[in-house]
């Protein structure tokens, strides 16, 4: 059996906001180890990676590997119901029809008890390879948030060129074009606010602004983001959290 | 002209 105790509502609400939209059901894998996650969107093109690791459950038990086949929006519904405060339990038996949910207050004088039913999902776990990325910049999480935003108004593409003079995000459709280039800083009081540009060697890649956007929805759950990058393959997108960690692959756009 | 690759082309098992 599963029996998860979260101190924070908010943490799992927030994490719902920033993965309903791409994904629409999804197995959460429950082990010894944690809570985690593995999805594609429909066309194939983005992946999210989640995990809760046990220690930031308390108490955290599961006896046996479980995994709970769960439609977002319905989980989502649910959660709504939790204030951000209140206190989360999962519990789910072995071979689970219906995962149980309690939200008690911080003072415990209310408690909600919600029973969602569970879904068969023939999932397959894809195998990401180990990569040692050619470009990690790590970045407020605002900051990546609003380039994403403002550069969709201008087209569907960024083209992120991350060389030694700093990271250039830049966009050109039609009607006109425009780029952010950020250059490395240091803010020893508020690391959260710096950026750092680790680089082994230059890279450029285009992606699809649809989906960038659509990963800054993980904004309210870190202070920073990074991004790691290789010529070539996938954009990793990294939002770390006390406790695990809400990971986004995205395909690049490649010249025809 | 660039096209949108899948992630079928890097992940094993996509």
């Amino acid at each position: 059996m599963l029996e998860a105790r979260l101190a924070q509502a908010a943490v799992l609400k927030k994490t719902l906001d920033a993965i309903k939209e791409l994904v629409t059901d999804a197995n959460f894998d429950c082990s010894d180890g944690g809570i985690s996650l593995q999805a594609m969107d429909n066309s194939h093109v983005a992946l999210v990676s989640l995990l809760l690791r046990a220690d930031g459950f308390e108490p955290y038990r599961c006896d046996r590997n479980l995994a709970l086949g769960i439609n977002l929006n319905s989980l989502s519904k649910v959660l709504r119901s939790a204030q951000n405060e209140d206190i989360i339990t999962l519990k789910a038996a072995d071979d689970p029809d219906n995962l149980s949910l309690t939200f008690e207050s911080q003072n415990q004088d209310r408690i909600s008890e919600y029973e969602m039913k569970l879904m068969d999902i023939d999932q397959e776990h894809l195998g990401i390879p180990e990569t040692a990325y050619a470009a990690v910049i790590t970045m407020p999480a605002a900051e990546f948030q609003r380039i994403c935003r403002d550069l969709s108004g201008i087209s569907e593409s960024v083209t992120i060129d991350a060389s030694k003079d700093g990271v250039k995000f830049a966009s050109a459709g039609d009607i006109g074009n425009g780029s952010v280039t950020l250059k490395q800083t240091h803010n020893p009081e508020e690391p959260a606010l710096s950026t750092s540009i680790e680089l082994s060697e230059s890279v450029t890649l285009t992606f699809s602004l649809k989906y960038l956007v659509n990963f800054t929805k993980a904004t309210p759950l870190a202070g920073a983001v990074t991004l790691q990058m290789s010529n070539d393959v996938p954009l990793l997108v990294e939002y770390k959290m006390e406790g695990g960690y809400l990971r986004y692959y995205l395909a690049p756009k490649i010249q025809d | 002209k660039s096209k949108q690759s899948s992630l079928s082309s890097f992940f094993s098992g996509a």
